[in-house]
């Protein structure tokens, strides 16, 4: 699974989630990536986030939206947000992590799994940054 | 004028060990070429939603990424694709889910959340809605490649969807 998130010069937020599944996925099998909410949620002055990992339970506990719901609703910065959600989808069984994005564009990952690939830039670092957990 | 684009290119039990200098260089060169792609839009004033997608298209042209080109392959053999996309601006989304043609399947996505008053479309439909909005059509063949072909070979053993310790998960 591929994703990004931004935050634009006109302060708009937006999120967006790609994947190929799970080798060998049977029955028509869909994870969290194309579910809004689940692996993909945006809302402005809020959060953007897509994530990654067994999507079952990324869906069964709404993982993008909580992750702005919790910013929203609970005034956590979006790292703590990030890292709460990821703690809270670990803690029924799912493995995975997440990018997210603030309203102030700071970006955030978040991550109960053991690896995962992220880059960022931004126009007060317009240095390409890439990360591999 | 402040900007902001993060990218992640999936997760997964990633043993530094197994990771060759010459692979992480690829990955990091594959990431690079995405955060080049959605700061070409924003350097320009461009939105978010736009900044996303073409950060996306890259990571789906590259193979060593499960998405697009190189897209894990289900049990019958086949590749089935899911993306979304969502405007935190207007709160508007478009998602695709298991479609089998389009080279770019953020660009599914986003032609749901343009085009139509939908949020979702999946199988078939989808792949005929991709079809009727020109977007470019690829041979189901293009999106394997020998490593998730072999992925698959090994999976059939056991039935394990954790074969590749680079990628685990979706």
């Amino acid at each position: 699974t591929v994703g990004a998130v931004a935050l634009d010069s006109d302060g708009h937020l937006a999120a967006a989630t790609s994947t190929g599944g799970l080798t060998g996925k049977q029955w028509g099998r869909i994870g969290d990536s194309p579910l809004i909410g689940a692996g993909t949620y945006a809302r402005d002055g809020d959060c953007a986030v897509s994530a990654t990992g067994t999507g079952e339970y990324f869906i069964r506990d709404s993982a993008a939206r909580q992750v702005c719901d919790r910013v929203r609703w609970n005034h956590e910065g979006i790292e703590q947000a990030a890292y709460d959600t990821i703690m809270s989808v670990g803690s029924i069984g799912g493995d995975g992590g997440l990018i997210a994005m603030g309203a102030d564009g700071k970006p955030a990952f978040a991550i109960n799994d053991l690896g995962m690939y992220r880059g960022t830039i931004s126009s007060d670092s317009p240095v390409i940054q890439t990360a591999i957990y | 004028k402040h900007w902001s684009l993060a990218i992640h290119g999936g997760a997964g039990v990633i043993d530094r060990g197994d990771l060759t200098r010459a692979k992480d260089a690829a990955y990091r060169a594959g990431l690079a070429e995405a955060l080049k792609a959605g700061q070409a839009v924003l350097d320009k004033g461009g939105s978010s939603l736009d900044a996303v997608e073409a950060a996306l298209k890259p990571l789906e042209d590259n193979p060593l990424f499960n998405a697009g080109k190189g897209a894990a392959i289900a049990a019958d053999g086949k590749t089935y694709l899911d993306a979304a996309i969502m405007d935190g601006g207007t709160m508007k989304a478009g998602a695709v889910a298991s479609i089998t043609r389009t080279k770019n399947p953020i660009m599914a996505a986003r032609a749901v959340m343009d085009k139509t008053r939908h949020v979702f479309l999946a199988g078939e439909g989808a792949d005929a809605f991709s079809l009727q909005q020109g977007l470019e059509q690829v041979d189901p063949s293009y999106f394997h490649t020998p490593e998730r072909e072999q992925m698959l070979v090994d999976w059939k053993k056991d039935h394990t969807a954790m074969i590749n310790p680079t990628h685990m998960y979706g």
